[in-house]
């Protein structure tokens, strides 16, 4: 699922839940052409990639052959990074 | 009122300006209303605790916080390395985590700056705002090393702005769900967060998810008056409040500053945060035990309205006052740690979910809309009966033109009414809510049966078309808190404190039968060939088995021995175990298999102890005592939850820690002590950028330590630091003897004048009469007016 909203910036970063390990992960950011950073924090399972293809910050969730890892029945989930605005209190 | 402790005093010389302390200065008579001297007058300074700003970064090697840093604490998940040091650059953008931790932890007594409220805890931070914030990072975040940090402090959230929706995503939720089931090795990571810091805007905190969750800790503010600070939102999931900035004629937060500096113009929720950051951490140093609820019920428990202005303080059923800008109301930090000392865990949290209402109900524009629930609490089902209320949350699903029009509140069954839900002014989004989860604290140890009712008022705004109406299309009620009196002790946990339950008598001597009337009705199963003289078990003559008990208790025949017996084939009677012991095959200490409830084997004499021996822990399961890890000696729960280390090791948390010499750092990987770069007394690690403080020897200057300055700096004395440092000298300057004008040589394109170095220009109006007005005005010495011609004018005398 991509995160939508008004006035977003979609980054190149993906978190992506796969099961199999960490050598399943990066068959699968390879497939893609993601690499893959390793897993988030300690959350089993979820892993940080990067798609070097895609802009950095774009108004838009940009479409390209990257995009079939949603589809791809070995994810059983991958949302595209949106940057938060966070506010210093 | 403020309790007067006339003996403590520390020469950090902005120590009486914090907290609008009041010293009067003919003595060291000081006061602060938050207790906090009185914690620490008790002993509690945060030692072993572990706290962490996640924020724009913390300046390392700053000296108010250098001997309390801890670098296992910290992370860069912007800069994805160990070292969290914030990035500076002209608009001092990243101020904020190095301010908040200043707060946590200065360093007390060092002369600098000011004292942190836990200034002997560890202190850390995550630099992860210092970019672009994403789920991936936030979840990062949170998760850095949830078995050594006790608590997170974040004083940051989603716009402020009056009309943004926004809370933690996906990811970062599951990071709050397993940090709070899995942190603090199963006593739950503490989050503390900044409630929302936006009120001139008519912001609400209750769309923050961060601060609505009930899993983090959200503080307010009050000004040094106790008046209501501009900045402060409203709303029902604040839990506590501290003393911060106010209106511009109140003082404000006087904290560290990057660059080594001290400031005295911190501001806004931001404090507050990290100030009960502190407390907490005091409490733990009481108790380290403490779960993630007990801390929030402590904090429900001590914290007072005290002087604070509001005019919705109200009395909820459980007699909690509160309030929906203050929660609770002002922390009470000699209450926390008193409270803390004695404290008795509370019950498992239950989760009751009652049946969501799904019919579709338009809501009116300038009407109200009143739907009810009638709540059993789930007492049908023991693993999920909410009988005594903690949070309480509504998950709703509303479509609706302007959102901004919209008030919710919601009534409980003892009548006490939370408003979860303000109009917002600048909320015009025609988004509604969609599952979003109001929370609230305001039924705090009420009971929960009965009817609840969600009340949705539609205030008409101007630009709206009346005709369109809002809809709620679901709403649930979750609750969540105990089936039991949080603070009557109970059973399993506490069976420390239940005695033997069964007293251990020496074996009776054996008595002889009395004779019975003659019976002839059938006998017991039980019963062997000699008969009976009645129909029981215990009316039997003799036994095909055991014969259990005695005569005073009554003797009978049992198939198999009760606990605490075993079976003696010989005599086919059940005989007692060894004191305290369940199963044994024998009488004697070695023969006992498992100790009653509440004891546990000893390891070492196999006897059955209510208290395990130092270096073992007792384990509930196999109700043994089991060693603790080879690092600790001692232990509670599991073997490696220390509360105590071994030689050359240090606790922190509860992890033991080799204490690494000076010189060298504690390598995580590695899990040893690995030497500094040699310019380093203490380090973070390896390279010579990661100095805490210099080698004997060495000039700190910026992040490395050199032995000579380089050109452009000079070295001299710093405050707190028990080294010499580099100094950076006036602007444009090479080489220089000290601070101010003391310029000996100036940068390509300047011209030393009478010390300082200007600009090297001349001008073509320097006649006569103009540089006598730059001279006769010693303009040369005004930094603002040096453009005036100076070196021309100064140059032909």
């Amino acid at each position: 699922s991509v995160a939508s909203g008004h006035g977003d910036v979609f980054t190149n970063h993906w978190a992506v839940r796969i099961t199999g390990g960490q050598e399943q992960a990066d068959k699968i950011a390879a497939k893609y052409g993601y690499i893959n950073l390793g897993q988030i924090g300690r959350l089993e399972d979820h892993y940080h990639f990067h798609q070097s293809r895609v802009v950095r910050r774009a108004a838009y969730p940009l479409k390209g052959p990257h995009s079939f890892i949603h589809l791809d029945p070995e994810v059983d989930w991958a949302q595209q990074q949106v940057v938060k605005p966070r506010v210093k209190r | 009122h403020a309790q007067s402790h006339a003996t403590i005093h520390f020469n950090d010389p902005k120590w009486t300006n914090m907290w609008y302390i009041h010293c009067n200065n003919k003595s060291s008579h000081c006061s602060a209303d938050m207790n906090i001297l009185a914690a620490w007058q008790r002993g509690y300074t945060g030692k072993n605790v572990v706290v962490t700003i996640l924020d724009d970064g913390i300046e390392r090697n700053h000296p108010d916080l250098a001997q309390n840093y801890d670098h296992l604490a910290s992370y860069d998940v912007n800069g994805n390395d160990h070292d969290p040091t914030p990035r500076y650059d002209s608009r001092n953008e990243n101020i904020h985590g190095t301010r908040c931790a200043g707060e946590v932890a200065a360093v007390a007594n060092n002369s600098h700056c000011i004292i942190g409220i836990a200034y002997n805890a560890h202190i850390g931070g995550i630099r992860m705002l210092d970019g672009d914030v994403t789920d991936i990072v936030e979840a990062k975040s949170l998760g850095i090393r949830p078995d050594y940090i006790d608590i997170y402090s974040a004083s940051w959230g989603p716009k402020d702005d009056g009309k943004t929706v926004d809370g933690p995503g996906p990811l970062t939720k599951q990071a709050f769900e397993q940090g709070i089931r899995k942190g603090r090795k199963g006593l739950g990571s503490i989050f503390v967060w900044a409630s929302g810091n936006g009120g001139r805007q008519g912001d609400h905190c209750s769309c923050d998810g961060y601060t609505s969750s009930i899993y983090t800790i959200s503080i307010s503010s009050t000004t040094e008056n106790g008046n209501k600070p501009w900045y402060l939102e409203v709303c029902s999931s604040i839990m506590a409040t501290t003393y911060s900035s106010g209106e511009f004629n109140e003082r404000k937060i006087v904290t560290t500053d990057p660059r080594h500096r001290c400031t005295d113009g911190h501001t806004g929720t931001s404090v507050s945060a990290p100030i009960v950051a502190g407390i907490i951490a005091l409490a733990l140093e009481a108790n380290l035990l403490l779960t993630w609820r007990d801390v929030q019920h402590l904090l429900v428990k001590t914290s007072r309205p005290v002087h604070l202005k509001a005019d919705d303080w109200k009395t909820n059923a459980a007699g909690h006052r509160v309030s929906h800008l203050y929660g609770f109301g002002l922390v009470d930090a000699e209450a926390m740690v008193l409270e803390a000392r004695k404290w008795r865990t509370v019950p498992p949290q239950h989760t009751c979910s009652q049946m969501p209402e799904r019919r579709t109900r338009y809501i009116h524009a300038g009407q109200s809309l009143n739907c009810s629930i009638n709540a059993s609490g789930c007492s049908e089902e023991p693993e999920l009966h909410v009988d005594y209320l903690e949070h309480v949350v509504v998950k709703v699903q509303i479509v609706h033109p302007r959102r901004g029009d919209l008030e919710i509140n919601l009534i409980s069954p003892a009548g006490t009414r939370s408003q979860l839900l303000a109009k917002r002014l600048f909320d015009s989004s025609n988004e509604g809510f969609r599952n979003w989860e109001f929370m609230t604290v305001h039924f705090w140890g009420e009971r929960s049966q009965g009817t609840w009712t969600l009340e949705i008022i539609d205030s008409l705004s101007k630009l709206r078309n009346p005709e369109v109406l809002g809809n709620l299309k679901e709403w649930t009620l979750i609750l969540y808190g105990t089936s039991q009196d949080p603070y009557q002790p109970y059973s399993a946990q506490n069976s420390h404190s239940r005695m033997l339950e069964i007293p251990a008598p020496e074996e009776e001597p054996e008595q002889e039968e009395e004779e019975e009337d003659q019976y002839n009705g059938p006998c017991h199963s039980e019963c062997g060939d000699q008969g009976c003289d009645g129909p029981d078990a215990d009316h039997c003559l003799n036994c095909v088995h055991f014969s259990s008990g005695s005569l005073k208790s009554g003797k009978t025949c049992v198939s198999h021995c009760p606990l605490g017996h075993y079976e003696d084939i010989a005599s086919r009677r059940c005989r007692r175990c060894y004191k305290g012991c369940e199963r044994c095959v024998g009488r004697s200490v070695s023969d006992c298999l498992s100790c009653r409830r509440g004891l546990y084997v000893n390891a070492l004499n196999s006897s059955c102890i209510d208290t395990c021996p130092p270096g073992y822990f007792a384990d509930e399961n196999q109700r043994q005592c089991l060693k603790c890890h080879d690092t600790c000696m001692r232990c509670l729960g599991y073997a490696d939850r220390c509360t105590a280390c071994r030689e050359g090791y240090s606790l922190a948390g509860m992890t033991c820690v080799p204490e690494c010499t000076n010189g060298t750092f504690f390598h995580l990987e590695e899990m040893t002590c690995s030497p500094c770069h040699s310019s380093c007394r203490t380090c973070a690690g390896p390279g010579k950028e990661e100095c805490i403080q210099c080698a004997e020897g060495y000039l700190q200057q910026e992040w490395q330590c050199v032995q000579t300055c380089t050109p452009g700096y000079y070295s001299g004395e710093a405050a707190g630091v028990p080294y010499k440092m580099c100094h950076r000298c006036e602007e444009n300057c090479l080489s220089c003897s000290g601070p101010g004008t003391t310029c000996t040589k100036c940068k390509e394109g300047y011209s030393l004048v009478s010390r300082t170095c200007i600009v090297y220009a001349s001008c073509n109006n320097a006649d006569e009469v103009f540089c006598e007005m730059v001279k006769s005005n010693r303009l040369c010495e005004k930094k603002l007016y040096r453009q005036f011609c100076c070196r021309t004018c100064l140059m032909n005398g």
